[in-house]
Order: structure tokens, then C-alpha cells, then sequence
């Protein structure tokens, strides 16, 4: 099984 | 103000195209550089970044920042007044309510003109590092259509693996699974159909075919597609326009447990 991660994970808030 | 015309419609109309499905409200951000946009679904999978630069434009004239707060479904239903071959102008004052868009057939002698109502959004705006990435392939954007598209009747999920023989696309579901390689291939008589594969070091990721699908809705706007992976980061996609404009998509892996 696998999860689908977030783009929040890897991407800051500018 | 911003007034912005492109020769033909036709690029505006697939890029929105493009993108509607992924995202539903957004701001296309104006400045003397061109036309911006990024965006997330609402699940904060995938990302669209749209870069229109003012060059893709003759002409082009933003004195300063403005944020076009735009529904993409009203926006669409306005572009298809558009034809393709129409040049398209956009323009907007300062603190705009509206986005007036202009259509003219030049042959017909025909001009059409709209104003499409503008959205206050707040949109959370993200970072996204400067990747070196391990892998970076280019190849037909039809290519790529099809692959996602024969692998989604498998499963829902798709895992690209780069490494010095070529890349690999491969999917396993209830009913069996099945695999797709593609090895460097630049026929020197058609261009178009060139699969060049950069690699610094071998990678295998895994994506939802549900988004990758979606991102070849903008294979009208490129004949060639970039894919760029490096471990356990967001997958970005890219289809080039002329000039140094793009499209570009970023998905989150799926990772295991």
C-alpha cells in the first residue's frame, strides 16, 4: 500500500 | 492598466482549457513580465504554474501589479465565443471589477467584446525550491497522452522509473498489470518525436493517474513534454511554449508505508 502525500511536504508558504 | 493581445486565441483557449479541470477560482497575476498564474486543487495534490511571458504578447503593456481574480468555468464559457484563429486582447484598469475581453476575425470584420465579473481571492501562494533533479525526460506530449491513458484502464496508479536503459511507465491492478519502456530515440528527420533522457542518478516514483491524466489536457499547447523526477519530491511537468512561456504541473508522489 501507498499514500498520496501533500505538495505542503515539499512547497514552503511564500 | 493591462492590455495584453495575442495573434491568435488559440493558445489562451488550450492553456485555460488546460487547467480548468484542476482548479476552479484563481488569480492570474499581471505584471511587466507577463501574465502568471499558480494554483492547487482542492486537495493539495497538484499544482498549476502558468507563465505567459509579455513576449508571447504584441502588445504588451502592464504598468503595474494586478491580480485578476478569475472563475476558469466563466472564463471558459467566455473563450468559446473566441475562435481560435481570432486575435484575443485582455484588458483591465488598475483596481479592476472586470476583465474585458476582445475577439476579433480580422477577415470578417468581426469584433466581439465581453466583460467577465472578477473574484476577490485569497490565494495561499507557494515556494518552490530550485530542483536539480536526477531525471528529466522529454518526449511527444502524445506519447505521454496515451501511456497515462492505456495504464489508467490497469490501475489507478502509475510508477516511472528512469534509468540509463530508458524509462519505464508501469501499473498493477486486480486484473494483471502492465508496462511501458521507452529508450532514447532522436530521429534526426522528425523532432517532434525525440525521447531524450537526462539522468545524473537512477529514480522510481509513484503517481496518482487520476492527475497525470488531467495534466495532458495541455497536449494541444506542446508537441514535446518534460517530465522531471528526483526521490521522494513532487513530479513536475512541463509543456514549453514559444518563448520561454510554459505550463507547468507539480504532483505529489504517493509514498509507502
Amino acid at each position: 500500500g501507498s499514500r498520496q502525500a501533500t505538495l505542503g511536504k515539499f512547497f514552503t508558504q511564500a | 492598466m493591462l492590455e495584453a493581445r495575442l495573434d491568435t486565441a488559440n493558445l489562451f483557449k488550450s492553456a485555460v482549457d488546460a487547467i480548468k479541470d484542476l482548479v476552479q477560482d484563481c488569480n492570474f497575476d499581471c505584471n511587466d513580465s507577463g501574465i502568471a498564474l499558480q494554483a492547487m486543487d482542492n486537495s493539495h495534490v497538484a499544482l498549476v504554474s502558468m507563465m505567459l511571458k509579455a513576449e508571447a504578447f504584441s502588445p504588451f503593456r502592464c504598468d503595474r501589479n494586478i491580480a485578476l481574480g478569475v472563475n476558469l468555468t466563466s472564463l471558459t464559457k467566455v473563450l468559446r465565443a473566441a475562435g481560435r484563429d481570432d486575435t484575443l486582447t485582455l484588458k483591465a484598469e488598475d483596481a479592476p471589477d472586470v476583465l474585458n475581453l476582445v475577439f476579433e476575425a480580422t477577415a470578417q470584420d468581426r469584433i466581439s467584446e465581453y466583460d467577465l465579473k472578477l473574484m476577490d481571492i485569497d490565494q495561499e501562494h507557494l515556494g518552490i525550491p530550485d530542483t536539480e533533479y536526477a531525471a528529466t525526460i522529454s518526449m511527444p506530449s502524445a506519447e505521454f497522452k496515451r501511456i497515462t491513458t492505456d495504464l489508467m484502464a490497469m490501475s489507478e496508479s502509475v510508477t516511472i522509473e528512469a534509468t540509463k536503459d530508458g524509462v519505464k511507465f508501469s501499473s498493477t491492478g486486480d486484473i494483471g498489470n502492465g508496462s511501458i519502456t521507452l529508450r532514447q530515440h532522436t530521429p534526426v528527420d522528425k523532432p517532434n518525436e525525440t525521447v531524450e533522457i537526462e539522468l545524473s542518478e537512477p529514480v522510481a516514483l509513484t503517481f496518482s493517474l487520476k492527475y497525470l491524466t488531467n495534466f495532458c489536457k495541455a497536449q494541444p499547447l506542446s508537441n514535446q513534454v518534460k517530465l522531471c523526477l528526483s526521490a521522494e519530491v513532487p513530479l513536475m511537468v512541463e509543456y514549453g511554449l514559444e518563448g520561454g512561456s510554459y505550463l507547468r504541473f507539480y504532483l505529489a508522489p504517493k509514498i509507502g508505508d
